[in-house]
């Protein structure tokens, strides 16, 4: 049977619009300076286009990050919807950028595009890759850190999506406290 | 209602070409 023509163009629109940034470690320049909007998309051919036309997270230099926040949302603490907020964080061992890191980033961005958190996925803010020489981070950023049914219903689905057993736990850290940090030991506030 | 959708629902579009 043929559609007509405006249906076949029509695309399958997407909960939120979503926006990509990008972020390259220049020492020489200001921090927000490195950042950048790469672009916006709110269907799910759109966000196809721009995922199988970018550079896979595991070929990216060391120091640089891919974010993908909910648009309005900047990709940082400072933003009055994240200062709230904490994020989920799973760290991968280096030999794992190349066996997991780029399926683990897909299945979060999926996670975050086809809002899988149900009711809660409100909640969500966004996600950030940072690719590191110590060790590769994926985190998922809530928006209330208080909000302990919300965040730990995310953290539950989050973990089943990506397969961990259930020996692996992943903890949730409110950005208050990595900002105030003194050592490298951010305190845990949920675990699943 | 909400617009969710699933890994693989998701996962059929990715390399399909373009409409123009």
């Amino acid at each position: 049977q043929e559609l007509p023509l405006g249906e076949i163009l029509d695309k399958y629109p997407l909960q939120n619009r979503w926006a990509l940034w990008f972020f390259k470690n220049d020492k020489n320049r200001m921090w927000q300076a490195n950042l950048r909007l790469v672009t916006r998309f709110s269907t799910v051919e759109d966000f196809w286009a721009l995922y199988d036309h970018i550079k896979p997270a595991s070929k990216l230099s060391c120091g640089c990050d891919y974010s993908l926040f909910k648009d309005g949302i900047e990709p940082m603490w400072e933003d009055t919807q994240n200062k709230r907020g904490g994020r989920w964080l799973i760290t991968l061992a280096k030999q794992q950028r190349h066996s997991k890191l780029d399926c683990f980033w897909l299945d979060t961005l999926l996670c975050l595009i086809g809002e899988m958190f149900g009711d809660y996925s409100d909640e969500l803010c966004g996600a950030v890759i940072n690719i590191r020489s110590k060790g590769d981070k994926i985190a998922i950023w809530t928006r209330e850190a208080e909000n302990q049914e919300a965040v730990t219903h995310i953290g539950r689905v989050y973990k089943e999506r990506l397969g961990l057993s259930q020996e692996v736990t992943i903890g949730y850290q409110a950005h208050a406290d990595t900002a105030t940090k003194s050592n490298s030991l951010t305190k845990t506030k949920f675990v699943v | 209602g909400k617009k969710q959708y699933d890994r693989e629902f998701l996962l059929d579009f990715q390399f399909m070409p373009a409409c123009i």
